[in-house]
């Protein structure tokens, strides 16, 4: 248990390193991890939604023990926000997974519609930065629900996810309807939609990536505020807020630069 | 080498006493170094810490793992732990009749285990990825 050996876990730097041979070091274990340069992550929250579903897939990794290739001692981090959210479908899309990717929902604010026009909510995912030779083999789009006080306990609410294939400034954005089902409105916990196929399409071709819309209508087809059902949006808790996740499978081997 | 024919019997005969001689000479090496189990090649502890290099705020797990090394004398004769190549088992034999000419085999890892490193890009999206070939699970001589 290393974690207990003060003789093993004392610093591994042993000596005052120059600052060139920090830089050295630094850019050596970078270009292992196959990273041009030490990220600077603007956002720090790593008890956020999106951080604390990588924190369950990487436990989930940690606690499989040597005979599935990775080795003690692992101490799992354990979340202290109640149970996993990463579900049993997700272990098994980890198990052929070479990289899971989360992904921070770049729009800002939640628009709010006129009663008149479509509510609706857009989302959208910056897939630019994947590494190269890294093929998606799954994705999901996450939206937590809340359980909502003011609705009947057996009121239903369609809500449909769509991706967004061309905007206009005139009218009404064109969609593709990706996934649609039934929620209740006492229901609580994450929603999770299959975004696979569009991801594919957004890592081939970037330019086409114009983001998700997500839409609430009630049983009698009448458009729904999303936050009225309980959706959680932006102004929302940081622990629950929509994100995307995909996993990749690598196509080819990565190759470390010449020094 | 093959010896030369009969002409050279005497000299053979004279040879084949230096060769008893090197022979026991090389019974006394391997007899010293099969009782010197305490240099012999095996695993040793290594701990590499991502949080010694100050980057806790990019990488969120883990704050560091044990990567192991490998270190230790090859020398005749090579015991089954020391998960030696049938390559090195001959070397070494060929490093105690010709030291100056041919060196030992290696210490060196057999078998590398994977780890999975958690952390932020700069656009904070959050990457969980498989690393191979990390971790020390073997050493052999090679």
């Amino acid at each position: 248990n290393f974690t207990l050996d003060n003789e093993v876990h004392s610093s591994f730097i042993h000596r005052r390193l120059k600052s060139q041979e920090r830089r050295e070091m630094q850019r050596e274990i970078l270009s292992i991890l196959g990273l041009p340069h030490r990220p600077r992550p603007h956002l720090h929250g790593k008890h956020n939604a999106a951080p604390m579903f990588m924190l369950d897939l990487y436990n989930a990794m940690s606690t499989e023990g040597e005979e599935d290739g990775y080795s003690y001692p692992y101490k799992p981090v354990f979340t202290t926000q109640g149970p996993p959210i990463a579900t049993l479908q997700d272990n098994n899309f980890l198990n052929d997974a070479d990289m899971v990717m989360s992904f921070v929902n770049l729009v800002e604010h939640d628009k709010e519609f006129l009663p008149v026009r479509r509510h609706h909510r857009e989302f959208r995912f910056d897939l630019s930065r994947i590494p190269e030779g890294e093929a998606v083999t799954a994705a999901e789009f996450r939206i937590y629900k809340d359980f909502v006080h003011e609705r009947f306990d057996n009121e239903t609410f369609r809500i449909s996810v769509y991706q967004v294939l061309e905007e206009h400034s005139d009218r009404e954005s064109d969609l593709f309807l990706l996934d649609s089902r039934v929620i209740w409105a006492a229901e609580e916990g994450w929603l999770v939609f299959d975004v696979t196929v569009t991801s594919n399409h957004w890592v081939i071709n970037p330019g086409r990536n114009l983001g998700l819309q997500l839409a609430l209508e009630s049983t009698t087809g009448e458009s729904v505020n999303p936050r009225v059902a309980g959706l959680i949006g932006r102004s929302g808790p940081q622990n629950k807020q929509p994100f995307m996740v995909a996993f990749f499978k690598a196509t080819e081997v990565h190759l470390r630069s010449i020094r | 080498s093959a010896p030369a024919g009969t002409k050279q019997r005497n000299a053979n005969r004279s040879k084949g006493a230096n060769k008893s001689q090197e022979a026991l000479r090389v019974a006394n090496v391997a007899e010293n170094s099969s009782a010197d189990q305490k240099q012999a090649c095996k695993k040793h502890e290594l701990y590499v810490s991502f949080r010694d290099l100050g980057w806790q705020d990019w990488i969120i797990a883990p704050e560091g793992y044990a990567a192991y090394y490998c270190e230790g004398e090859c020398a005749f004769p090579l015991n089954s732990y020391m998960n030696a190549t049938n390559h090195a088992i001959v070397q070494t034999l060929v490093h105690l009749i010709n030291p100056d000419t041919i060196p030992k085999p290696c210490c060196a890892p057999t078998q590398l285990h994977a780890i999975s490193v958690l952390y932020f890009d700069d656009s904070s999206n959050v990457i969980l990825k498989k690393y191979r070939n990390m971790v020390v699970r073997a050493c052999g001589c090679h």
